[in-house]
C-alpha cells in the first residue's frame, strides 16, 4: 500500500525518505564512523532551497483565505527552517572536527527534520487544495436543492444554465484529483461516483421536466413525478456526499470498505 | 503546471537527497 496519498507528494518525498531512512539505519548501526566529508556546499544548497520554500510558504499563508491552511502551514515552515539551521550548524561543527559525534547526530536529525517539515507542508497545502474541491462540491450540492421549487420551464432553463458550469467544474476537479491519488480503492470510488453523476444529471433534468408538464396539466401523476424527481435528486446528493467523504481520506486504512 | 509551493518543496527534497548522499559518501564525485 502506498505511503503517500498523492502522486505529486510521493514523487517529491519518496526518494529522499528512502535516503534518510538508510542514513538513520547506518547511523544506528554505527557503521558511519568514518570522517565526514566537507558538506558545506550541499548544506548551502539545501539552505538556499529552504529559504525559497519559506518565502513562498509565507506568501501562500498571507494570500490565502483558508483559515486551516493559515494555522497548519507556519509550524511546518518553522520546522523546515529549524532543520536547515541545524544542518548549517552541524556542517560548521564537522568542518572543525569531522569525527564529532554530536554534529553527526545533528546532521541526521536535520535531514530528518527537512523531510518531516516538507512532508507536513505539502500535506497542509494538499489538504487546502482538497478543501477547494469540496467547497465546489458543496456549492453544487446546495444548488441541486433548488429542484424542489422549480415549477415552470423557464425555471428549469435557468436551473440548467446555472448548474452546468459548476457541475462541469466539480467533475473536472474530482477527475483531476482521482488521477493524482495513489490509493486504488479511493480512485475507484471517485470514478464510480463521477460515472453515476454523469448518468443521474440528465435523469434529474428529465424528471423535473416531466413533473412540470404533469403539474401544468393538473395530472394526478404529478405526485409520482415529484417522487421520482426527489429520488433522483437525493441519489445525486448521495454521490456528491460520497465524493466529499473520499476526498478527505488521506490514508488507505482510514476507510476502504463500503 | 505545479504550484510554486510544490516546485520549491521539490527543490528542497532534491537538495536534501543530494546532501544525504554526500553524508553517506556516495555522491559528490
Amino acid at each position: 500500500m502506498p505511503v503517500f496519498h498523492t502522486k505529486t507528494i510521493e514523487s517529491i518525498l519518496e526518494p529522499v525518505a528512502q535516503q534518510v531512512s538508510r542514513l538513520v539505519i547506518l547511523h544506528e548501526e554505527a557503521e558511519d564512523g568514518n570522517a565526514m566529508p566537507d558538506l558545506s556546499q550541499s548544506v548551502a544548497t539545501v539552505k538556499h532551497a529552504v529559504d525559497n520554500l519559506i518565502q513562498i510558504g509565507y506568501e501562500t499563508v498571507n494570500t490565502s483565505d483558508d483559515s486551516i491552511l493559515k494555522q497548519d502551514m507556519p509550524p511546518a515552515l518553522q520546522r523546515v527552517e529549524e532543520a536547515a539551521t541545524s544542518l548549517l550548524e552541524a556542517s560548521n561543527m564537522l568542518k572543525e572536527d569531522p569525527f564529532f559525534a554530536p554534529a553527526r547526530k545533528k546532521l541526521i536529525n536535520g535531514s530528518r527534520g527537512i523531510l518531516q517539515g516538507t512532508s507536513a507542508l505539502l500535506l497542509a497545502f494538499d489538504e487546502s487544495e482538497v478543501r477547494k474541491i469540496i467547497a465546489q462540491c458543496r456549492r453544487v450540492l446546495e444548488y441541486i436543492g433548488i429542484t424542489e421549487v422549480i415549477e415552470s420551464m423557464d425555471d428549469l432553463v435557468t436551473f440548467v444554465k446555472n448548474i452546468s458550469p459548476g457541475l462541469t467544474r466539480m467533475t473536472k476537479q474530482v477527475d483531476d484529483r482521482e488521477k493524482e491519488l495513489t490509493h486504488q480503492v479511493h480512485k475507484d470510488i471517485l470514478l464510480r461516483c463521477l460515472e453515476e453523476i454523469k448518468v443521474l444529471t440528465p435523469v434529474l433534468i428529465s424528471g423535473i421536466k416531466t413533473y412540470i408538464q404533469l403539474l401544468s396539466s393538473n395530472s394526478p401523476s404529478s405526485a409520482d413525478a415529484k417522487n421520482n424527481r426527489d429520488h433522483t435528486c437525493k441519489a445525486l446528493g448521495v454521490e456528491i456526499e460520497e465524493i466529499i467523504r473520499v476526498l478527505q481520506l488521506t490514508s488507505a486504512g482510514e476507510d476502504d470498505i463500503e | 503546471d505545479a504550484p510554486e509551493m510544490v516546485r520549491q518543496a521539490r527543490s528542497v527534497a532534491q537538495a536534501s537527497s543530494t546532501l544525504v548522499s554526500a553524508i553517506k559518501g556516495e555522491a559528490m564525485e
